[in-house]
């Protein structure tokens, strides 16, 4: 399991 | 933000600009996958559904509403618009695209960032289908044999944004502690190989002027 990833991406 | 990811939205900017000047503007979707652009408005619609309560920032803001919006547009004039209908070749755009659809979908659910919450399964879902949206687009032109200028250059455009987000990705991983992403660097890395043999067929045909059109075996 990932820890989670901010997403400041598109 | 670095240069290569700005590049990169911007090179997505330009294949939806030109797309839309070719079937909004040009009124025709003669070598454009109907497919392809639904599942892309799929990707987005479903990626993007953090607009109702995540504000990164403004830039984000702006070009998710922008991509939300121009993947319906287009869906809208093909299916809908007269002359869009009469161009679009719906035998030939023929990719079984629920055998892309279903294992995205169990791969979301399976693999995603964090197992309880429903929107990282939808957002990895959303990761997954747009390294395979590609492929109905990429059997289209395969079929037609020969890709029209402005179709090669929206191609080649929608390529570019994923590769130029795949240097991006290496520059945050050098310069940004413990930063990691593995589902979207994994699924960026298939999307971007996806292209390779159209890149260099299409690196092959404007190496003798921009607007020689590109010829797929």
């Amino acid at each position: 399991e990932e820890e989670e990833e901010e997403k400041d991406e598109l | 933000m670095n240069i290569f990811r700005f590049l990169g939205d911007m090179s997505h900017i330009l294949s939806f600009l030109l797309l839309l000047h070719k079937i909004v503007g040009g009124k025709s979707a003669a070598g454009i996958s109907l497919r392809t652009a639904e599942m892309y408005a799929i990707v987005f619609c479903t990626r993007y559904i953090d607009l109702l309560w995540n504000f990164a920032s403004l830039y984000n803001y702006l070009l998710k509403l922008l991509f939300i919006g121009a993947s319906l547009t287009i869906v809208y004039f093909m299916r809908y618009g007269p002359s869009q209908k009469a161009t679009y070749n719906a035998d030939e755009d023929a990719f079984p695209v629920q055998y892309l659809i279903a294992p995205c979908a169990v791969l979301g659910v399976l693999i995603n960032q964090d197992h309880s919450s429903p929107f990282e399964m939808v957002w990895a879902f959303s990761i997954y289908l747009e390294a395979v949206a590609i492929l109905p687009q990429l059997f289209l032109l395969q079929k037609q044999g020969e890709v029209e200028n402005l179709t090669s250059h929206y191609v080649f455009a929608l390529g570019a944004y994923r590769a130029l987000y795949l240097l991006n990705w290496m520059f945050r991983f050098m310069t940004e502690p413990d930063y990691q992403q593995r589902i979207v660097w994994l699924s960026g890395l298939v999307q971007t190989a996806l292209y390779c043999d159209f890149f260099y067929h299409y690196y092959q045909s404007k190496k003798g002027g921009l607007n020689k059109s590109v010829k797929l075996p």
